[in-house]
């Protein structure tokens, strides 16, 4: 109760004619955003401590994870561009049902999004813009957004399972041939391959998924006195 | 865009959209380039990065480029110059998205002629805003999304958005830090123009107590003379503004409280970002100025646009949309990289 209460003690400051206008000073502003961003984060407290009431007894027990609210107001998201696997849980504050479209920031790559029910859903990675030229940007890693369309209930909370599938994609068959007559070995080479990039278990798996001709895999350094 | 020296552009009244700078690349790339780039002052008011940008041959926008961002309710035509047309399944809308920059007043604040725009005070120098020169960054087209990317060499992005299965066009831009070197404060507003007959009239959301009718230059209590015949027509909006005729109503819903009228038949008017290097003298005793890392705030900010047939009776629906986009869905993220999918 006290955390709410900060928060509603800062949407009372946030009365004042000069807040809803904009017409306070630059570094009254400031404190304004301070107070705001402070009350909502504490207030954050109850619904980590509901989620984590609700996850008590599943895989997703508060030892394992912890839930950061991001804004996404600037393309930035510490979790999401660092990790390769996350989870979105989705808070719906309206009572009726809402299709809203989530754009999360990641790094470039392949990603799978998965609803609560185990089914793989639509989604689209799409490139961050560019700067307009050279004007200073937001602080972050993210290059790319990752968009779905989350169909959520009447004040219902959703989970969504989000995986990164592969490291490099940009391989053929062709190159992991190559490699295997440089080194004689294609075992020792598909364990590489499996231990550092893609989940791929045998050669059948990785022409289905890798078909088209495309850029080489990096060959790894040799001797540069054997004649290859 | 307002010094240069070619016959295509002396027509001041003309706006310049990307079909004019296409034709000034092509006269650029028939000249000798170098020639044309030392020749600096033909173009006075190009530095060099814009030198480069018409220089190169990557950016050319190709004459017929013609494009369509489409969902199951609507199709967007897009063109060299942007947007077109909104097309839905029983009628067709022209829709333009222009962002448009009004400069500041500046005075010695002793009489209200002499008044500066400023933090309380919007009052612009001319009677029309200036148009901003779009370029076109890209379309990009996927299962979930297609958009449409344009900039502004006046620090401001549009991405123009259409989301299988939502019947709303969503324009989110990115705008600032607004340039004040040549010393003129400016204020950006983003116009939605289109052939909806509205008489001067449309409705704001008043502090989102209820949808009034506002007129353009009348109230409905007393006899009007407007000294102002810009500012006096801007209304605060909270969440929706709209103009609507027989067939068609286009409502724009705001992700934050912002200024908006309709100065021009069939246009909407969204105040977007103000720089101003004067204080207006009513109190808060600086110029509206705001350096955030020392170069001026950026903004982000999303516009939704609705075009619904008012005899529809989707008022519940429009109002459920208007409420979930300030209402919207919070997100958390949680790292997983200790549970795997079959866990989860």
């Amino acid at each position: 109760r006290f955390v709410l209460n900060e928060l509603k003690s800062a949407m009372g400051v946030m009365q004042h004619h000069d807040a809803i206008t904009g017409t306070e000073k630059e570094h009254v502003a400031h404190d304004y955003e301070r107070l705001l961003d402070a009350a909502i984060e504490d207030s954050l407290i109850i619904a980590r401590q509901a989620f984590n009431k609700i996850a008590q007894n599943s895989p997703l027990k508060p030892a394992l994870f912890s839930y950061d609210r991001c804004r996404f107001n600037e393309s930035s998201c510490p979790t999401s561009e660092a990790s390769e696997k996350f989870v979105l849980t989705i808070y719906n504050p309206v009572g009726w049902n809402v299709m809203e479209p989530i754009h999360v920031p990641v790094l470039e790559g392949q990603y799978e999004v998965y609803a609560p029910n185990g089914d793989k859903i639509t989604s689209q990675l799409i490139d961050i813009p560019a700067p307009v030229r050279n004007i200073p940007t937001r602080k972050s890693n993210a290059t790319h957004e990752l968009v779905f369309i989350a169909k959520l209930h009447p004040l219902g909370v959703k989970q969504f399972y989000v995986k990164k599938i592969t490291k490099i994609t940009k391989i053929t068959k062709r190159d992991v041939m190559k490699t295997n007559d440089y080194y004689g070995n294609i075992n020792d080479y598909w364990k590489n391959l499996h231990d550092n990039f893609v989940e791929i278990h045998n050669l059948d798996d990785f022409d289905k998924t890798f078909k088209s001709e495309q850029i080489p895999l990096p060959i790894p350094k040799t001797d540069s006195k054997v004649d290859m | 865009n307002k010094d240069i020296n070619i016959d295509i552009l002396k027509d001041r009244t003309d706006n310049i959209y990307v079909g004019d700078l296409e034709k000034i690349m092509k006269e650029v790339r028939t000249e000798n380039r170098r020639e044309r780039k030392a020749e600096k002052i033909s173009y006075p008011s190009l530095n060099e990065e814009e030198m480069r940008m018409l220089a190169d041959e990557s950016m050319v926008v190709e004459r017929s480029y013609e494009d369509y961002l489409e969902n199951e309710y609507m199709k967007i035509r897009v063109d060299n110059t942007g947007v077109t047309h909104m097309i839905l399944p029983d009628r067709t809308t022209n829709l333009k998205v222009q962002m448009y920059y009004w400069t500041g007043c500046y005075g010695n604040n002793t009489d209200t002629t002499f008044r500066s725009s400023g933090a309380y005070i919007f009052r612009p120098q001319t009677t029309q805003p200036y148009p901003m020169t779009y370029r076109i960054t890209g379309t990009i087209k996927g299962p979930v999304l297609q958009e449409f990317r344009a900039e502004a060499k006046e620090n401001a992005a549009s991405v123009l958005r259409v989301y299988n299965g939502l019947n709303y066009f969503v324009h989110d831009f990115v705008v600032g830090p607004i340039p004040v070197e040549d010393k003129v404060g400016k204020e950006y507003v983003v116009r939605y123009e289109t052939n909806v007959v509205n008489n001067g009239e449309f409705y704001t959301d008043s502090n989102g107590r209820q949808m009034l009718k506002r007129k353009l230059n009348e109230r409905p209590q007393w006899n009007l003379t407007l000294e102002e015949p810009v500012a006096g027509n801007y209304y605060p909006v909270t969440n929706k503004i709209s103009i609507e005729d027989n067939n068609t109503r286009i409502s724009i819903l705001t992700d934050r409280s912002e200024g908006g009228t309709s100065l021009e038949e069939g246009d909407l008017e969204l105040m977007l970002h103000r720089r101003l290097l004067h204080d207006d003298a009513f109190g808060v005793g600086e110029a509206l100025n705001e350096t955030a890392g020392g170069v001026g705030l950026v903004m982000r900010g999303t516009h939704k646009l609705l075009n619904l047939d008012p005899r529809n009776q989707q008022e519940v629906e429009e109002k459920k949309l208007l409420l979930q986009t300030h209402l919207k869905p919070i997100v958390f993220v949680s790292d997983a990289e200790n549970v795997d999918y079959e866990t989860w």
